[in-house]
């Protein structure tokens, strides 16, 4: 596969080129947290172009953002079964 | 209001359009 690059991402649109970002981080993930890895995709694709393309060069980077998502994940989904107690 | 959203985060399915950001200006 070609890897992806700044000028391809500035060809397409907004949308698109979260798309595209998505469609490279989601295999990378899913091999750490195969049940998480369209949740944690989800969140990644809110951090800017330029850094998700620094993480899909660098596994060091991607794997403690990866880390950095499932901390706030797990954080979220607890306090919602809490309040959901009562 | 608490902030609380259990629809968060929107979920990237492969092979799917995204559609996490619907807010982009273009």
């Amino acid at each position: 596969q070609v890897p992806l690059t700044a000028s391809m991402l500035a060809a397409a649109l907004p949308q698109e080129q979260k798309q595209m970002l998505g469609e490279r981080l989601y295999p990378l993930i899913q091999d750490m947290h195969p049940t998480l890895a369209g949740k944690i995709t989800g969140m990644l694709l809110e951090i800017d172009n330029s850094e998700l393309l620094h993480m899909l060069e660098s596994q060091e980077s991607l794997h403690s953002k990866v880390e950095e998502a499932v901390a706030v994940l797990q954080a979220h989904q607890a306090k919602d079964t809490a309040q959901k107690k009562g | 209001s608490n902030g609380s959203n259990i629809n968060w985060p929107p979920e990237f399915r492969p092979g799917e359009p995204w559609k996490g950001l619907q807010n982009i200006d273009p």
